[in-house]
This record gives structure tokens, C-alpha cells and sequence, in this order.
């Protein structure tokens, strides 16, 4: 399954008007200046797959992944964070018998995260169950994070050969 | 336990030269156990040799050398666990103009059966990609624009 | 030793704000003592403020972001100690266009009392150098040519 | 006093024939691709500034920062790495004589380094107590290695507060 659509609605610097980011199959390029939002894309997907740690999402705290409003542009902070992703599903890869699979997670103020499978509203342990048949996880290593190769040019040895053990 | 992780070994090894190769024009790179007998005793060193150089362990290179290998590395993992989408966020910081669009070939290539989604601020990536998607920020709200042509904003 | 620190920190606040206002064309960054009564029992917090942005920790701003509040911090300690001449080693890695440019108008004013010797791989830097070197390897061998009209090379 | 000339000989991957950088005042930008020899330079400057840790100089040890030779290029391993730095004096801050000083080091493969001053041999401890009146020395901020911007955006706020309290 690749992703064929990410939808943000009021996820950290993206406001209450939805921003969509149609994707095909190949090698699409983003980029934009400094702050302007790319990593929050990056943020969004993990998000949207489950991932807990908000450190992770780069946030203090659940209530910070929510847009916090801007005063130039005359908008108020939003009241949840929400992220939608498309996934292609015609390998069949995930267990679900249709060809395009919709996951999204929203947040409230409150740090309470709400998934949806296909719309329908699903626990979180069920729905990463769901996506880790078709090895869609939040660790999987198919998303490397800004830093992450300075970090690996700096590693020893030994935490080379734990890298590889961990994958087996 | 040994067995599954001496193929593994293998088999990114072989992949490490592979893409080592490809993001160089003709190096190669390779992964040595300090301790063949007791793998897990030891750690994994990595010899690379860039085209028309001498091969020397890794930690040895120079900054953009020594990312140039870590992508290779990020790479021979990939078919290792392979996934049908890659996220990558600015994984080409520190290449060269050279080395940046060897990569930007490479994930041209690996593009047939697998998506790339690429962050990245570098205008040789930029004019490779078969898609190009901006985002900008105005007044702290971030929007996307989807440009093929678009010059790497400044 | 505390008014000593005292002063060293107020006049690296002003420059601070001075030096990033500079770079990133009207923003603002200050530095916070957690505990101003006692300055040495806690740390130090930066706020930046991008242009047409709200004000924020440092640490919650994005990679290249933080790049810019880093190198102004860099500049404004440089006023504190002041040298003849600085060696630079690619700190525009993680820079946009937009703050490259920035960053070499700011070398440009400085320059006129001290130099700067620059390593960088961005064309936007190489471009507003006053004079520039291209350093290549033959063979493993290394040598410098001067060029002012040096495309970065590939 | 400012840089006016970088000689380069048998030092890391610069050869046997030495390699002249003239410097002006003002702004100048060193450029080429990876791996080609950039911060060889910059670890050279502070070789002859009399910097201790190889380790610093991203070297296993002395014996390393000779010119280990290039089989494709039919040349030898060096002798000795030599660095030689021309100041420019006019401000007469360095406490000698010329109005232009002259630095040199040398290391031999026995680890052996010999230290010049405008050409005469001197010790170490003597050349850094002079290069000291001027505020020049391998641990000054006035180099910055790369990376450190990278490891500069990571820093708590404790180490920033060191950072300042190290400077008074
Ligand atoms: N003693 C030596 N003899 C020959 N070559 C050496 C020696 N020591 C280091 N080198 C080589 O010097 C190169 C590193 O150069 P350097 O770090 O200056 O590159 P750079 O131009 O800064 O590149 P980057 O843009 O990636 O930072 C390495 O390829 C390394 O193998
Ligand atoms: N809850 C939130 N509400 C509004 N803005 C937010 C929120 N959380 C983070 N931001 C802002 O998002 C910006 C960071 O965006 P991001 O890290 O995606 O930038 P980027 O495009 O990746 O930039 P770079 O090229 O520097 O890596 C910061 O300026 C930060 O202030
Ligand atoms: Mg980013
Ligand atoms: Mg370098």
C-alpha cells in the first residue's frame, strides 16, 4: 500500500482549512523554506499511524499538536488536530476489502485521540493491528527523520551491528 | 539466531556495495565484522572507497563521505525489510551537487515499485523529481502547492 | 563573578537580537535566565521570533530554523571576544536560499573590518563571495584553485 | 592580524607539492565537492596553531596526518606534513617585530613536531605564549567546525548558560 492522499486540518502549523497532498506511485519532491511546514507533513503521517510519543512528534504535549492560531492571520486556535491519510490498497496488503483504505486520528484539547478506519470509528490497538499486517507502523524504518543521517554518520561499530540485529 | 543474523549480514552487504556503487559512479563499500567468530561480541565496521581513492574505514572520510554511506546504508536496509512507500526528510543536507543527483537517479530508479516521498532544500533533487509539491507559510499558517516546475523557493 | 556573567549576557542578548533581525530580515530572538535571581543554579532559554510569526522557544522551531537562531548565537558571542578572522565550516547546511543569501549579506558588512573564510557547498554563498577557492581531489590528491567565477562544483 | 597565506605540503591528502592559498581581508568562500579536501584545511590552521588532539584533527594519530600517497596517482607516502600560515601584522598585535609573522609546524612519522617562527625554530609552549597575546590559538571561537551548528541547535539550556559563563 503507498499513500495516495494526506489530509491536515488544524495539525501544528496547518490551519482549520483543510490542506490536501495528492500522491502517486514514484518520486515526489517537497520542498519550501525554512519553518514553512514540511517536517509537520512528516510528523502528520506518523501521527496518523498511532505514535504515542509526542516528543517524537516534536511537541511538548497532545494539546500542542493542535493549531495554535495565528493573530496576523485573524485565526483562533483550533479546537482538535486532524489527519487523514489514502492509502492504495489494491495488493490487498491490508485486511480490509477495499482498494482505497482511509485512516485518520484526531486530538482534542483534552490530549484524547479519536482513529477512524474507512470512517468508522475503530480503538487504536485494533487499527495498528490492522496496518502492521501490511507493515504500516509508526517505528518502521520507511520513515527517516530529519537528523537522522548525521546521526548515523557518527555511530560505532557496535551500534551498527545492533542495528542489524534488530531488524532480524 | 546466529544463522538468521549472519544472513542478514550478507545480505545488506551485498546491497551496501550495490547502492554504494550507484551514488558514486563506481566506489564500493563493504561491512566487516570485528569478531567473525562471535558476531555479537564485536561490532560491524564499514571500509568505503570512493572512485580513484583508496578504501579506508568509514570514520575516516570526510562529513558529505561519511552521509554519502549512511544512505547507502539506509538503502541496503530497505531490501532487507522492504515497504511500498519511503519517507525521506532531508537525507541529502550535506552531498554535493554531484553526489545529491546520483541519488536523485537512484530514487528515479527504485521509483517503478516503490514511492518516495523526499524533503529536501536542494535544487538538483528538486528538477529530478517526477512530482514537486511546495509548501509555504504565510503569517504561521503552512499551505501546499503542487508545482512540477517550481524553483526551490527562497 | 555574577555581575561579570551579568554584563557578558546582557551585551550577548543585544547582539543576538541585532544578528538574527539581520539574518532573517526583521525577526527577533532574546535569551531568558531561568533564574534570574541566582543565574548559575539554572540554564539559559532562547525565544525566536520569525518574521509575521509569534514568538516561541527555540526548541520548538523547525531544523533550519533552529540553524538561523545557532548562527546568530555564533555572531554574537563573535562581538564578545572579537577575533581578526573566522573559519567557518559549512553552517549554512540546514539554511533555505532565502537565509544563505542572508547569511552572505551579513558576512559582506562584516567583512569590511574582519575576514571570513567560508566552506560551503550552497551556490547563493559562493555567489556573493568576494573571492572564492574551489578545493578538488585527483586521485586522492587534493589542490586548490582560485576562481572568482567558480560554479559549485559538481 | 589576519590570514594572508595557507601552505599546504604532505599534510592529510594535500601531496608533496605544496599547495598556496593566498588570503585576502573581507570575505572569502572555499567550495568543492565531498571528500575533496575542504576541512583538511581548516584542520591544518589549527595543526600550526599547535592543536594536541589528533583527535581534533580527525586523526587516528600524529603519524596520520601525513600525505599517506596515492597509488593511482604514483606517489609515495610523505616524509612529514607541513603547514606553514603567513599573518598579516600591520595591527602588530602578534608581539614580534615583522608585519608579517610567519608560523610554521611540521610533524615527522616518529610524532615528532618542529615549531617556526618567522622561520626559527622555537618550542611550542613559546610560539602559543606569543600567538596567545594576539588572541590566536586552536581552542579560540573564531573556528567553527562542521557540525557544530548541527550540535549547536541540540544544546539545553544549562549548557548554553555554560557556554557564556566559559567565555567571562
Ligand atoms: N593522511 C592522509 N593522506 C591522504 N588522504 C587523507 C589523509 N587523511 C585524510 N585524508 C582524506 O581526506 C579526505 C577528507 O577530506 P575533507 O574532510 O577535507 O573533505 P571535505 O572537502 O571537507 O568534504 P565534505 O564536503 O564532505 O565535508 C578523506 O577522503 C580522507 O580519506
Ligand atoms: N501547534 C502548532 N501551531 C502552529 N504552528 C506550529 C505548531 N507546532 C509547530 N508549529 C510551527 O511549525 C514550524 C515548524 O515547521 P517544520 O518543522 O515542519 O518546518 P520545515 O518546513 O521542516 O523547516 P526546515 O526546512 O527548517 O526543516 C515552526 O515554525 C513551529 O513554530
Ligand atoms: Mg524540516
Ligand atoms: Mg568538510
Amino acid at each position: 500500500p503507498y499513500i495516495k492522499k494526506i489530509e491536515l486540518k488544524g495539525f501544528k502549523s496547518f490551519g482549520p482549512q483543510t490542506v490536501k497532498v495528492a500522491l502517486d506511485k514514484g518520486f515526489t519532491a517537497i520542498t519550501g523554506p525554512n519553518g514553512s511546514g514540511k517536517t509537520n507533513i512528516v510528523d502528520a503521517v506518523l501521527f496518523a499511524l498511532g505514535e504515542l510519543s509526542t516528543r517524537r512528534l516534536r511537541a511538548e504535549n497532545a494539546a500542542k499538536l493542535i493549531f495554535h492560531g495565528s493573530e496576523k492571520a485573524g485565526l483562533e486556535r483550533a479546537k482538535k488536530a486532524k489527519v487523514v491519510i489514502q492509502f492504495d490498497n489494491t495488493d490487498g496488503r491490508i485486511p480490509v476489502d477495499t482498494t482505497t483504505v482511509t485512516v485518520s486520528r484526531e486530538v482534542h484539547r483534552n490530549g484524547q485521540s479519536v482513529y477512524r478506519l474507512n470512517g468508522r470509528r475503530i480503538s487504536r490497538t485494533h487499527i495498528l493491528e490492522v496496518l502492521s499486517v501490511a507493515g504500516l507502523s509508526s517505528t518502521s524504518q520507511n520513515i527517516i527523520m530529519q537528523g537522522t543521517i548525521t546521526r548515523l554518520t557518527e555511530i560505532s561499530p557496535t551500534e551498527r551491528r545492533k542495528i542489524i540485529e534488530d531488524l532480524v | 539466531k546466529r544463522k538468521v543474523f549472519m544472513e542478514a549480514f550478507e545480505k545488506i552487504n551485498d546491497n551496501l556495495g550495490k547502492y554504494f556503487s550507484k551514488l558514486t559512479g563506481g566506489g564500493n563499500a563493504t561491512l566487516k565484522l570485528e569478531n567473525p567468530e562471535d558476531p555479537f561480541s564485536g561490532g560491524i565496521d564499514m571500509l568505503v572507497q570512493f572512485p580513484r581513492k583508496p578504501s579506508i574505514v568509514v570514520s575516516g572520510a570526510s562529513g558529505g563521505e561519511r552521509s554519502v554511506a549512511a544512505v547507502a546504508f539506509i538503502f541496503a536496509i530497505k531490501d532487507f525489510t522492504p515497504a511500498s512507500f519511503y519517507i525521506l526528510d532531508e537525507i541529502d543536507a550535506h552531498l554535493d551537487a554531484f553526489h545529491v543527483s546520483r541519488l536523485a537517479d537512484l530514487l528515479l530508479e527504485e521509483a517503478e515499485k516503490t514511492q518516495f516521498i523526499v524533503i529536501t532544500l536542494k535544487p538538483e533533487m528538486v528538477n529530478k523529481a517526477q512530482k514537486v509539491y511546495g509548501v509555504y507559510g504565510r503569517n504561521g499558517v503552512s499551505n501546499v502547492i503542487a508545482a512540477k516546475f517550481l524553483e526551490v523557493p527562497s
